[in-house]
């Protein structure tokens, strides 16, 4: 379970104070399968960074299973980030040095384990999610949608209880899409992964079981109380 | 008047070759709007970098206004790249030393020309994709879809006489989206631009007057045939 509890994020700027988040409060249960819409702009990336810890908010807290996250040791938030926690980017932050098997396995230098089943692991999430005739190349060498699709099986190395995805079929087209997505709703049907997915695709966050929108830093709809 | 005659791309990776654009042949006129629709990886982005003169093909010929690509003085080839054709790059490929401002106008130190009339111009263009209030911020202080859409704006400082846009809605919403279309589509109808568009949205593409789709590296349709 994820619980953010009045978050508000500041930035300033020459003088101007932006609310990217103001006064955010939100539960994710573990499991649920939810998408997060709302204008360009209007604070989903920032709503999805500090809810993996990647971010600290200007005020207000975040408990990860009832225990507020600020309060832990830095190891022990390193850890989650590194382990529970699996992360899309928006702009996938792949290791240009690295080919697409060096990168999906990164994750796993970290967390010791065996390099084979590592191996096998990463072979079998880049044939989930289309690339495994491309192993061999580097980002520099992949089409938009294929260095996404490599973000999306480097997220998922480690088995993570809680993937966020920052909208992770952006760059390829409708029938990629909706074969990324029937595999990233199995991840939450099947495995029980907590999958939250931000998303410019309105079809895309109908298909998931709960949407919450946001403008301008607060959250002005959510679907919860209607589930099916 | 854009003309294609049986253009070929090829890459090699580890042994392997890659047809990223398999004989292809095509014709764009002056001032249309059309888009590029296609799986993940079947070459839209190649192709697009083939047209704007950002990418020699393998073999064929790229005809702009009736004069062969290939054989003119690069000289010439810099300054048709520079000044008559716009590009929006998929991965947006904003200056992260400059602010917004400066990476709108950042094409007009090549050109000389009037500091204040670029200026003036490069604002117009920034309230035109409803970045005005950002001008300021550098391209690591935006949301995805706001970096997006100053690229957008750098694209068009020069007035170009060709427009190629790789996916320039991807990463915004579909309100901001429609807005931005509306836009492209008033420099085609009122200014006679050439307006390309990648896109994987097929509503985005169904708005425009001719779609073209490609399939691992070859057109397998296209609606020219069919103007209103
Ligand atoms: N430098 C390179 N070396 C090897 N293969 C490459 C290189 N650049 C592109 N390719 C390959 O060429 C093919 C076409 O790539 P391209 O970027 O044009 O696709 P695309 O249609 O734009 O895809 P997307 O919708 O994902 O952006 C892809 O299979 C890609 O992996
Ligand atoms: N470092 C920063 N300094 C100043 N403002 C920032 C900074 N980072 C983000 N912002 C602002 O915070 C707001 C929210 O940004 P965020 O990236 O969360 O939006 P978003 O909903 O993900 O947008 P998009 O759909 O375009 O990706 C935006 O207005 C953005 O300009
Ligand atoms: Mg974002
Ligand atoms: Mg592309």
């Amino acid at each position: 379970t994820i619980e953010l509890r009045n978050i508000t994020k500041q930035y300033r700027q020459a003088g101007n104070v932006i609310n990217a988040l103001d006064d955010v409060s939100l539960t994710i249960d573990g499991g649920e399968f939810l998408s997060i819409v709302g204008r360009s702009g209007s604070g989903k990336t920032t709503l999805l960074d500090i809810c993996g810890l990647l971010m600290r908010p200007t005020s207000g807290q975040v408990f990860i299973d009832g225990a507020d996250a600020a309060s832990l040791p830095e190891r022990r938030r390193a850890e989650l980030r590194g382990r529970a926690i699996g992360f899309v980017f928006q702009e996938y932050n792949l290791i240009p040095t690295l080919d697409v098997l060096g990168n999906v396995m990164l994750p796993l230098r970290y967390s010791g384990g065996d390099r084979r089943d590592g191996r096998d692991r990463a072979m079998g999430l880049l044939q989930a999610v289309g690339m495994s005739d491309r192993v061999g190349h580097r980002p520099d060498q992949l089409s938009g949608g294929q260095q996404q699709r490599v973000a999306i099986a480097r997220s998922l190395i480690q088995r993570p209880a809680l993937l966020l995805a920052d909208e992770p079929t952006g760059a390829v087209d409708t029938q990629t899409a909706a074969e990324l997505l029937d595999m990233l709703r199995g991840l939450s049907r099947e495995d029980g992964v907590t999958v939250a997915i931000v998303t410019h695709d309105l079809d895309l966050a109908a298909s998931t079981d709960r949407t919450v929108r946001l403008q301008d830093g607060r959250v002005v709809e959510d679907s919860a109380g209607v589930r099916v």
